[in-house]
């Protein structure tokens, strides 16, 4: 099942955070932990933009493309030197 | 760089450019491969405290400490926690798990554009020279997302995030990925933050050409930085003994050949696989090669690496040749070997020599540095083409620079070939890509930075566009390397950077942040995808129409669709422009010239006048179309100027 994971990047709305969290990092962990329970956060993002990136199965991140507040979930890429 | 502030007219108009305090305000961030930071070019004497602006780190690691980190270099972080999650835990006995350069790159692309002066620079003594970035007193931060196995967007995207935070003022990234869309592509999307926080962000345009539709790195509210070559070159000529001498380029420093002429062989006839003429590994016959010349054909593996085959084989010397796929672009390398390239029409006729004469025989005579090569800048043949594949309404390139034999500081833990089997070492190392070209432009940029420090990101990129030059002082147009013929804007974009120029460029084409929302909403963009790159709330309004021949860009991509011209109709595209002034009263007539077959351009009004700073002026461009078979391009170019400025913009139609 690990050999199946892959690096995505979430994107979240973060206008959208529910009332009953008090920082983004735990409303994206709590997002996160909802369709993995031992996906960890690889980095959270606020400037670039809202979010964070994790390692995932496809099943995983379709569901979490459907949580509340998520704008998207897209694969990392790899980028190559020019 | 040795060559290109010369080349670029910095030398001759230092007095122009900003004083050392304001440049030193201003902070290049590089993402790369890391740096050296023992690099000569890192040296920060006479440079003032590190801004107050400044909330970066230097961050410790495999062989990197804070104490790396002084005035000129002022950060450095490193990103691979992607890359490890996909790859598996970082070697350190491979790679150091710091900001510390294993690779060159880093180094050589951060010295570029931010590096100090160092006297007495040179590879092996060629292109010697006193060494320095563009902007010579600006801070440089590193930030390492790129490792020996690749760069990975999750990392990207956190160093850029990081940047942000940090307080750079213009970022410059000298890699690039597919063709994705910009809400799926993470350098969009970090430089889109960018770019509202007030942070020009350069990138490389790739080294994809000549092939069109190749460029990566097009979203508007990014620079795009093609590569010319400059007026520099590294002789080395092929001897044969049939009295004929072809010319190639070289950086081989060593024991020369012996003074006589040596035994000669086409690597496809001394070898036993079905590819033997690219010199792969283990793919030449050492009874066949050695103690000769080797001729190898370009492509597949790295070109210094044949030279390496080549020497492993017993060869004592190679001739590198270009096919079809290269043309007669040459690119120098320090090859480990006595070694030259020439192009494929040398090529071929040393391979005609070859195979037409039974005892053949060559040596190779290096001739060092040559300066005042004519014409420069010549189009990079590598350098990506447009048209813009994501948004051809956008023209890119947005402009060149020097790019191709460069000199710029190196790692120190890696030789100038980049392969583990040589055994030198080098402070500055000489090579080609739109790596080169992107960090040429962001030091230029940090340079416009401190002149104009109110200047957005847009007005910094038009001020750099609407002064590039696109013919020689000749008067004749810009040659592209791989055709041989006159580049378009397709290849050079708004022409070479002309940083003199653009420092004093009359009038701007800005952009706001709410412009490029406008831009997405003409795109169609869904509310979810222009909210991942906005980073807010934002719903484009149902009850306007935005159009891209309203988004005020400094160049025009006209497109006309051939199945809407039958029968001989034409067809009529009207975009409208905005400029801002950026000194003090001046009226401005525009001029249209060009290749006008099959398409009418007019302009109006004709004449804008302001009078004062800041004062904006609306005109519109009519492109008239005749109907023209598919794939048709035309050319034009739309000056304004007031007898003292030229603020010029590129036109490409194509019939699509």
């Amino acid at each position: 099942q690990k050999q199946d994971k892959k690096t995505y990047i979430v994107h979240m709305a973060k206008s959208q955070m529910p009332a009953s969290f008090e920082q983004h990092v735990h409303w994206y962990d709590s997002s996160l932990k909802s369709v993995s329970g031992s996906a960890q956060m690889l980095y959270f993002y606020d400037n670039a933009i809202h979010g964070f990136s994790t390692r995932l199965t496809p099943e995983e991140a379709e569901l979490l493309e459907n949580q509340p507040g998520i704008l998207s979930v897209l694969p990392e890429l790899r980028y190559e030197l020019h | 760089t040795t060559r290109s502030p010369e080349f670029l007219g910095l030398d001759k108009s230092a007095d122009m450019f900003p004083q050392s305090d304001s440049v030193g305000d201003v902070i290049i961030g590089v993402l790369d491969t890391g740096v050296w930071p023992e690099s000569k070019s890192f040296a920060d004497t006479g440079l003032g405290p590190v801004p107050a602006t400044w909330k970066g780190q230097c961050e410790s690691g495999t062989n990197f400490t804070s104490a790396n980190c002084n005035r000129k270099l002022i950060g450095a972080r490193f990103f691979g926690n992607g890359y490890e999650a996909t790859l598996g835990p970082i070697d350190e006995s491979k790679e150091s798990k710091s900001p510390r350069d294993d690779d060159g790159h880093g180094t050589h692309t951060a010295s570029t554009a931010g590096g100090s002066v160092v006297e007495g620079a040179s590879l092996f003594g060629y292109a010697a020279g006193t060494a320095r970035g563009m902007a010579t007193h600006a801070r440089v931060a590193v930030y390492k997302v790129c490792w020996l196995g690749g760069c990975f967007s999750s990392d990207i995207l956190a160093a850029m995030d990081k940047a942000i935070a940090d307080g750079v003022n213009v970022l410059s990234m000298s890699l690039g990925g597919g063709m994705s869309d910009y809400y799926k592509d993470s350098v969009a999307i970090g430089a889109f933050a960018a770019m509202e926080k007030g942070i020009l962000v350069s990138c490389s345009a790739g080294n994809a050409g000549p092939t069109s539709y190749s460029l990566s790195n097009v979203a508007p509210w990014i620079t795009t930085v093609g590569a010319g070559t400059l007026d520099r070159d590294f002789p080395a000529f092929v001897s044969l003994g049939n009295g004929r001498n072809y010319s190639g380029v070289s950086l081989f420093k060593g024991s020369n050949l012996p003074g006589k002429l040596l035994p000669f062989v086409y690597a496809g006839n001394a070898s036993n696989s079905t590819n033997g003429n690219l010199c792969m590994m283990d793919s030449l016959i050492p009874e066949k090669v050695a103690g000769k010349l080797v001729l190898c054909d370009r492509g597949v593996n790295a070109r210094v690496q044949k030279g390496a085959v080549v020497k492993e084989a017993g060869g004592l010397g190679m001739v590198l040749a270009n096919t079809a796929a290269n043309g007669e672009e040459l690119v120098a390398d320090a090859h480990l070997l006595p070694a030259t390239s020439v192009g494929q029409k040398n090529g071929d006729l040393i391979k005609s020599y070859l195979s037409s004469d039974s005892n053949p025989t060559a040596t190779i005579l290096f001739e060092g540095t040559k300066v005042g090569i004519q014409p420069s800048p010549v189009v990079a043949a590598f350098s990506s083409r447009g048209p813009n594949s994501i948004t051809p309404d956008i023209l890119k390139p947005d402009l060149i620079a020097p790019g191709v034999n460069i000199l710029a500081g190196w790692s120190g833990s890696v030789g100038p070939t980049g392969l583990s089997t040589d055994p030198r070492r080098v402070e500055f190392n000489i090579i080609s890509g739109t790596s080169m070209s992107c960090p040429h432009v962001s030091g230029l940029a940090a340079l416009l930075k401190a002149a104009h420090p109110d200047w957005s990101p847009a007005a910094i990129r038009s001020a750099l566009m609407t002064t590039a030059y696109v013919a020689y002082k000749n008067g004749q147009k810009l040659k592209d390397t791989a055709s041989g013929k006159d580049s378009t804007p397709f290849d050079h974009g708004a022409g070479h950077v002309d940083p003199v120029s653009a420092l004093d460029p009359g009038l701007v084409y800005d952009l706001t942040s709410e412009d490029y929302l406008s831009f997405l909403c003409a795109l169609n963009y869904t509310a979810s995808q222009i909210t991942s790159l906005a980073r807010r709330r934002f719903s484009c309004d149902s009850n306007k129409k935005y159009s891209l021949n309203d988004f005020n860009y400094p160049s025009f991509a006209v497109n006309f669709d051939t199945t809407q011209m039958i029968n001989g109709g034409s067809s009529v595209a009207k975009y409208t422009r905005t400029l801002t002034n950026v000194v003090g009263a001046g009226t401005y007539k525009a001029s249209i010239s060009g290749q006008l077959t099959g398409v009418k351009i007019s302009v109006n009004p004709q004449v804008l006048n302001f009078s004062q700073a800041k004062e904006k002026k609306t005109f519109t461009v009519t492109v008239t179309g005749s109907s023209l078979p598919i794939n048709t391009n035309a050319f034009a170019r739309l000056e304004w100027s007031d007898g003292k400025h030229v603020v010029g913009s590129p036109i490409a139609v194509s019939w699509t």
